[in-house]
């Protein structure tokens, strides 16, 4: 990726990107939709030989043979049976029935998290630069699950199953489905089966936002990641006939338009036509006209196409309530632009008040230095459907408009009347967030190789932040008042890889923790069976809570304790910072709740050291308050060191 | 008839696997085995399961979990459930990319 890297403070020959760091051998596991091994971000030009502790290989397949993999590309094998079994046999006139990636989505990935250091990168000279992988000097290995109708559970599986048995350090997901208790998520289950094994899994929470509870991948051996912007944009001038003017954003790099007569998509065709759908339009009323269409449906990119098709010479797409003032950047295949929500209904109004509305667009190429992070509004938010007592995704990391490589032989677009062949292209999405934190995930394991991924966990989530570029508190792209985001949207806040190197304290959670966290959910033998693969007999005489699940960030219910209106967690903090240091606790109360802490100080005096505190919640009154969620933080300050996890309240 | 056949996900709990299998080192037989055992009933189900299919083994898994996938129909399942060691049969389901 171009400027993530930089956003997320990396630089070259400095902390993790320092040439011993890079030399460290990390093997990142992709589980996505294949690559296209012969692209220069996964050349092998200077790279060492394979490390002797992989056992995987790369399988022959449809336009795939051994010799596409190398020392960096190490690994590649493809999984349909399952898929094959409910689809029927792979079409291969539209995929490859081999690691080779059609879609674009697993080149992009896996570039993302561990790309080479690519010089000029862009987008027809958008978001220009050198693309790297978040750690580019890792090997990857690719396990294709997904195929053009989606990818089956079964083949998931057994993808994980082998690239744990091959060797892998850490497995990317950017997939999902519906949040399902642990016992019957296949991705829960394989990867408690992958940490047990020390291989670190970061999942995308998904782009269900910004509706509640939509966050995916709940497990809380998971890293599970949101969505956010950086402070690169591609913004858009869109002018009204009056004067008025708007920002949009878009990929698009023709010349700006001229005033053209604006139509609204749904004056324009048959029913349904406001979304600009396939064959919608008419010809009669679109042509040579500038078409306002409304997010949904169906493509962003293809509403472009379906407005070049009728004749029409620009679009405005417009989001709904639900897309907030969320600005996509699309390689559309005609002058058009992104508007926000309230940017659409001033446009609606206009268009309204006569009967010779007009409008142009101005691209205004790549622009930096806007206010960032911005959670994403389609990023997936919590609470946790399947379990609230962990707060869900856990950080955010950029997931919009991010450059990376794509298959020349794939339209940037997916569309097939699209013959543009590019080498990079800019995506959004939550998939393109989780491999950030994989690459991420793959540094620190370099630098401290005996850590846990519990604690390599901690540290990216103890160390992430919740304010933007200005000092303000994260903004939500779902608010058209720019309200700040929550916990619930981006867990602990934005990562920051080189404070996590170095973050002081750590909550460490061990196998034991997860049994004991099963039991407190009141599994039965039989699904911490079929979780953790043991025979557990839960203590009956143990007050057991899933809250006290050794978790860096705390969730607390009153739900269930109305009783009381007092809840009370304890954590253990392992000192990896200074042999020496005393920590002091920070707490910033939610809103209507006292947070009482015992003891207020930790004094560590050995590295390793493992220290406990207990920490008290009391509600001062859930009468009112149901449904409703108030949030703070609790900090253990010591020197340069701040360990800070958030507090998410639910009454 | 095949129609009412789905890929099911099969966990199994491996500390009760045979010890036969187990000095075998690796728990595939066992799952075979299983499968063979869940086709054989009395002659009317067993003309039932030759019309339906035998179950497709897809899958084993050793390393995070342990199981398999197979095609099966929901007889087969019911007779899964009676083998001893079986956890549960989740039936496999699509996901996306996000």
């Amino acid at each position: 990726t171009t400027h993530s890297p930089q956003f997320l403070g990396l630089q070259s020959g400095k902390g993790l990107w320092n040439a011993q760091n890079l030399a460290s051998d990390v093997i990142v596991g992709i589980l996505d939709t294949g690559i296209w091994p012969e692209h220069v971000s996964f050349q092998d030009s200077g790279v060492s030989a394979v490390p002797l502790k992989w056992k995987g290989k790369c399988e022959s397949g449809t336009k795939f043979s051994p010799s596409n993999c190398n020392k960096k590309l190490i690994g590649a094998r493809a999984f349909f049976k399952g898929y094959e079994s409910v689809a029927g046999r792979i079409n291969e006139t539209v995929d490859y029935r081999s690691p080779r990636d059609s879609q674009g989505h697993g080149t992009h990935t896996a570039a993302t998290a561990a790309g080479n250091l690519v010089d000029k990168a862009s987008f027809y000279g958008l978001a220009n630069g050198s693309a790297a992988g978040m750690k580019y000097t890792a090997r990857i290995a690719v396990y294709k699950v997904c195929w053009t109708s989606g990818c089956a559970s079964s083949d998931l599986l057994a993808a994980i199953d082998q690239a744990v048995a091959d060797g892998v350090d850490v497995l990317s997901l950017s997939l999902g489905g519906f949040a399902k208790p642990f016992y019957s998520d296949s991705i829960a289950i394989a990867s408690f089966g992958a940490i047990q094994k020390g291989v670190f899994v970061s999942c995308s929470a998904g782009n269900g936002g910004p509706s509640i509870s939509s966050v995916d991948n709940n497990a809380p051996w998971i890293m599970t990641v949101a969505a956010s912007y950086t402070d690169r944009r591609f913004p858009t001038t869109v002018k009204l006939g009056k004067g008025q003017t708007f920002e949009g954003a878009s990929l698009y790099t023709g010349k700006a338009t001229a005033q053209l007569p604006l139509v609204y998509a749904g004056t324009a065709g048959d029913e349904g036509a406001e979304y600009c759908t396939s064959g919608s339009l008419k010809k009669k009323l679109v042509k040579g006209k500038m078409v306002v269409c409304k997010r949904g449906m169906n493509g962003r990119a293809q509403k472009g196409e379906e407005v070049k098709l009728a004749g029409g010479t620009g679009l405005l797409l417009i989001n709904t309530e639900t897309g907030g003032e969320e600005l996509f950047a699309d390689a559309h295949v005609l002058p058009a632009t992104s508007l926000g929500a309230s940017a659409g209904i001033a446009v609606k109004e206009y268009m309204n008040s006569t009967k010779r509305a007009t409008a142009s667009i101005a691209f205004k190429g790549t622009v930096y230095g806007n206010p960032a992070p911005l959670l994403a509004a389609f990023s997936s938010r919590g609470p946790s459907s399947v379990g609230p007592d962990v707060i869900k995704p856990d950080v955010t990391a950029p997931g919009v408009n991010i450059l990376a490589a794509w298959p020349p032989m794939t339209s940037p677009t997916l569309l097939k009347s699209d013959k543009r062949s590019v080498l990079f292209n800019v995506i959004s999405g939550t998939s393109m967030s989780c491999p950030h934190v994989s690459g991420l995930a793959a540094l620190l394991k370099s630098v401290h190789k005996t850590w846990s991924p519990a604690a390599i966990k901690s540290a990216l989530m103890t160390t992430a932040y919740a304010t933007d570029n200005r000092g303000s508190p994260i903004a939500d792209a779902a608010s058209s008042n720019s309200a700040s985001a929550t916990p619930f949207g981006f867990g602990s806040g934005h990562v920051d890889p080189e404070r996590a190197s170095d973050p002081g304290l750590i909550y460490d959670i061990t196998i034991e923790d997860y049994l004991n966290y099963f039991c407190s959910l009141n599994y039965t033998s039989s699904q911490i069976a079929q979780v953790s693969r043991r025979n557990v007999t839960c203590p009956d005489n143990k007050a057991l809570q899933p809250g006290d699940l050794n978790y860096p960030s705390f969730a607390v219910n009153f739900e269930g304790n109305a009783r009381n209106n007092r809840v009370k967690y304890k954590r253990t903090l392992t000192n990896v910072g200074t042999t020496s240091s005393t920590y002091a606790v920070k707490v910033e109360e939610p809103n209507g709740v006292s947070v009482i802490l015992e003891p207020k100080s930790l004094s560590f005096e050995k590295l390793g050291q493992k220290l406990s505190y207990n920490v008290t919640f009391v509600s001062s009154g859930g009468k009112g308050r149901e449904g409703s969620s108030s949030f703070g933080s609790l900090v253990w300050l010591s020197g340069k060191y701040s360990v800070r996890s958030p507090i998410a309240v639910t009454w | 008839a095949s129609t009412d056949k789905q890929t099911y996900i099969i966990h199994m709990d491996k500390n009760k696997m045979p010890a036969l299998y187990d000095s075998l080192g690796n728990s595939r037989q066992w799952y075979e085995s299983v499968i063979d055992s869940i086709t054989q009933f009395s002659s009317q189900e067993q003309e039932e399961e030759q019309e339906t299919g035998f179950p497709q083994l897809l899958y084993t898994y050793e390393t995070v979990t342990s199981g398999f996938a197979a095609k099966l129909s929901t007889k087969q399942v019911e007779a899964l459930s009676r083998v001893d060691g079986f956890l549960s049969a989740i039936p496999d389901g699509m996901l996306t990319l996000h």
